[in-house]
């Protein structure tokens, strides 16, 4: 594939078997709406590719269908915890954050921290706290709760209910990747 | 998991990838999205990749950084590489996953061992594509 500006990817997502039309529509709507505002941020004057994929992510962190911001998948414990990385290729700048439970868009705080930091990674709460100072914005950690995923998490701990032990950690199939 | 590659007219590229995870993870645990290197990975003149997958497998074959580095020192094009990395030694290894990349020149392509990659393109006249499994 030649002359393409802008890429993106939502994850490997369900087994084919388990799609359905409705929610192939929402995941194609989903990318589409990502492919254009990244593209349009990309080709603004001034911009660079790091506008654009922040653009880009931006979109699918606020799409619930998507295993990142908004549609998170669930840690053992029951919350979501969000990491986001970015980096740019010519002066190999890099910024990351982990561990995040109330950034709105990982991916601006990893940027942030690549841009207004010494830093290349932060995690946890120096992660949220940075990212407080810089503006970004920080919501309540029942933002991230989606129905679809907190159902997974309940399949999950009633299974470890009836074995008496906690689930293997090895993903049976690429849908535990969201 | 999700991501996005971009470049522009001066052939200047970015990468970055978001994740929550994986269902289920132990509190604390940090797959490969915010490593530099595993998930995510840029140079201009190479390739920008963001990947996708069972982490601690991207981690342990630092797959974002090994594609780039099949492109800039081995000479193989994007497509080898990222076949190379993903549908080889990844899979052999048993670890489940994809990967985006895009270079410079405005190459694209992806990569997968899994049945499907949610992903899309969008060119320099704005045509865009779509694909899940196909």
């Amino acid at each position: 594939m030649e002359d393409v500006i802008l890429g993106v990817h939502g994850g490997t997502g369900l087994d084919k078997k388990d799609m359905t039309p409705e929610l192939d529509k929402k995941l194609r709507a989903g990318l589409k709406a990502a492919l254009e505002a990244g593209a349009k941020r990309l080709t603004e004057a001034g911009s660079t590719p790091l506008d654009g994929v922040e653009a880009a992510i931006r979109v699918l962190e606020d799409d619930p269908h998507f295993n990142a911001g908004r549609g998170a998948v669930f840690t053992h414990e029951g919350r979501n915890e969000l990491d986001a990385s970015i980096m740019e290729g010519t002066t190999k700048k890099a910024g990351a954050v982990a561990g995040v439970t109330v950034i709105k868009n990982p991916i601006s705080a990893a940027r942030a921290v690549m841009a207004k930091s010494k830093h290349v990674m932060m995690i946890g709460r120096g992660a949220e706290v940075f990212s407080t100072q810089q503006g970004l914005e920080i919501v309540d950690p029942a933002y991230f709760w989606t129905e679809g995923r907190w159902k997974d998490i309940q399949r999950v701990w009633e299974e470890e209910k009836a074995k008496g032990k906690r689930a293997d950690i090895e993903p049976k199939s690429s849908t535990y990747f969201g | 998991t999700v991501g996005a590659v971009a470049r522009n007219e001066k052939g200047q590229i970015a990468a970055g990838t978001s994740t929550g995870g994986m269902t289920n993870k132990m509190f604390g645990r940090v797959g490969d999205s915010p490593i530099i290197g595993a998930g995510t990975y840029a140079e201009d003149g190479a390739a920008a990749v963001s990947c996708t997958g069972h982490g601690e497998y991207f981690i342990r074959y630092g797959v974002s950084k090994e594609i780039v580095s099949l492109v800039k020192y081995k000479g193989l094009s994007i497509q080898e590489a990222a076949q190379e990395v993903i549908n080889r030694q990844l899979k052999d290894a048993g670890g489940e996953g994809a990967a985006i990349v895009l270079n410079s020149k405005g190459q694209w392509t992806t990569s997968r061992n899994t049945e499907g990659l949610y992903r899309g393109w969008i060119n320099s006249k704005g045509e865009i594509t779509v694909r899940l499994y196909e």
